[in-house]
């Protein structure tokens, strides 16, 4: 009941004994199943699900000890983003994209914004791949090799126009809402910044992103509806990301 | 295509709910059932507390790259209420006086918890149908609206 859980923050915000506090920790620690959860989805599998909850408990910690019962707010939502907001920090400082994948994404990327402020357009597979000294179809595998979904990548994609967080990003000039990727894609403004820089996209990466983005569906789930292999919707779909990505840091 | 958008704006935060309470219930079983392995082989609460990244993340799964959605919002989205309240069970503070629990009360505990998160999964999985034909027919239309 709401009076038991005010007794038990009554307990530790008077006391602050570990005890009180680890009878909060136990009652709130299945958010961070939650939150985990989320940002789990799509990352590779040598990210241990037990290291996310790890992190996450740090973020729980750090949440029960700056709340405050008397400002009126609900502990699980701000509990929820800063739990989330640890997980991401985490990963963030430990790299978690291989150095060589994240060395082979950036040259794609220098070679599209590169392009694209010569050719006055979206370049072709042909002249990324020729840009970048590679046959079409080493491009496509490496393409291959590199992807953005998940609660991680949408981290990524607003921080376009930072490299790792040395200058404002679009997710921080909308938002103001820090390392809440979730909460600044939510929001109005953002969800328009990106709507405009997708509708000047070409045909397909534009269907991909706005059916990604705007309509929820999966990766697998577009690509029966585009008729296409799902490697294929993966390509796309990271080619279509490094093109909103240079549109978005100009 | 704008009443298809709201009905699966609805879906969604019904689906949202089910599946923020579907998790809090499954933690709540991982945890319960670590107490009842403490209790049999001893050990303290404060090691139960260490290993929560064990205990939680034991049976998770995870998707895969292609099988990953843009994230939802993270909140506990709108209320939910059964007759009998059983919506407190993942709300009450059961875990939070996790060693005063008498040993058959933790039982019951575990099972009630069983019993409602296979509830939620269902209902959750019966949204996720009617969420992904809605989905699919807007993307029909938005493909052959691209292709027109
Ligand atoms: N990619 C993806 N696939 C999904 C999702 N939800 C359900 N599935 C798929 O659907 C199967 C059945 O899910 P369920 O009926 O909810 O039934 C689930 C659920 O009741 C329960 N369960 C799932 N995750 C957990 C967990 O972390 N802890 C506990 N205690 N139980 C869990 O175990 C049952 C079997 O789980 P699985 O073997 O994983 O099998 C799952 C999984 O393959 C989702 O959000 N994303
Ligand atoms: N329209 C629609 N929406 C769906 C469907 N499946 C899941 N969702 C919703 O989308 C969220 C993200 O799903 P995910 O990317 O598969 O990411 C999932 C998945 O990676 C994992 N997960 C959850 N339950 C299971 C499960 O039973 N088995 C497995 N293998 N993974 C699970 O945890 C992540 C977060 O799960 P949630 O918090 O429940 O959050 C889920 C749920 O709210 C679907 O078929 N259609």
């Amino acid at each position: 009941s709401a009076a038991e859980i005010a007794e038990l923050w009554r307990d530790y915000k008077d006391g602050g004994t570990s005890h009180a506090r680890e009878r909060l920790i136990l009652h709130y620690s299945p958010l961070v199943k939650f939150v985990a959860g989320r940002v789990a989805a799509g990352l590779p599998q040598n990210i241990e699900q037990s290291d996310l909850v790890s992190y996450g408990i740090f973020g729980l910690i750090d949440a029960i000890d700056k709340f405050d019962p008397g400002r009126g707010y609900k502990f699980e939502t701000y509990a929820i983003s800063r739990i989330k907001g640890a997980i991401i920090d985490e990963l963030r400082s430990i790299d978690w994209v291989p150095r060589s994948v994240r060395a082979k994404a950036r040259a794609i990327e220098r070679a599209y914004s590169k392009l694209e402020n010569e050719l006055r357009r979206s370049p072709e597979d042909k002249e990324v791949a020729t840009e970048l000294g590679l046959t079409e179809d080493e491009l496509a595998t490496t393409l291959g090799q590199i992807s953005f979904v998940g609660v991680v990548a949408l981290d990524e994609l607003l921080s376009a126009g930072s490299e790792r967080g040395s200058g404002a990003t679009v997710g921080d000039t909308i938002a103001g809402s820090g390392h809440d990727p979730v909460a600044a894609f939510e929001s109005e403004e953002m969800r328009q910044v990106l709507a405009d820089a997708i509708n000047r996209m070409p045909d397909r990466e534009r269907l991909v992103l706005t059916l990604y983005y705007y309509e929820g569906l999966t990766l697998a789930e577009i690509g029966n509806v585009l008729g296409v292999t799902e490697s294929r919707v993966c390509q796309i779909h990271t080619k279509a990301i490094f093109q909103l990505r240079s549109r978005l840091s100009e | 295509v704008d009443e298809l958008r709201a009905m699966k704006a609805e879906c969604n935060d019904v689906e949202n709910a089910l599946s923020y309470r579907r998790r809090l219930a499954q933690a709540r079983i991982e945890i319960l059932e670590a107490e009842h392995e403490r209790r049999a082989l001893g050990g303290t609460v404060e090691d139960l507390v260490k290993d929560l990244p064990r205990i939680l993340s034991a049976e998770s799964g995870r998707s895969s790259i292609t099988d990953t959605r843009v994230p939802p919002p993270d909140s506990p989205g709108v209320e939910l209420h059964w007759p009998d309240g059983r919506e407190q069970l993942v709300a009450d503070t059961t875990l939070a006086h996790l060693p005063l629990l008498p040993d058959d009360e933790l039982e019951s505990t575990i099972e009630r918890l069983h019993a409602f998160e296979r509830e939620l999964s269902e209902l959750r999985h019966r949204m996720h149908e009617v969420i992904d034909a809605v989905e699919g027919e807007i993307a029909e239309r938005q493909v052959a609206g691209t292709a027109g």
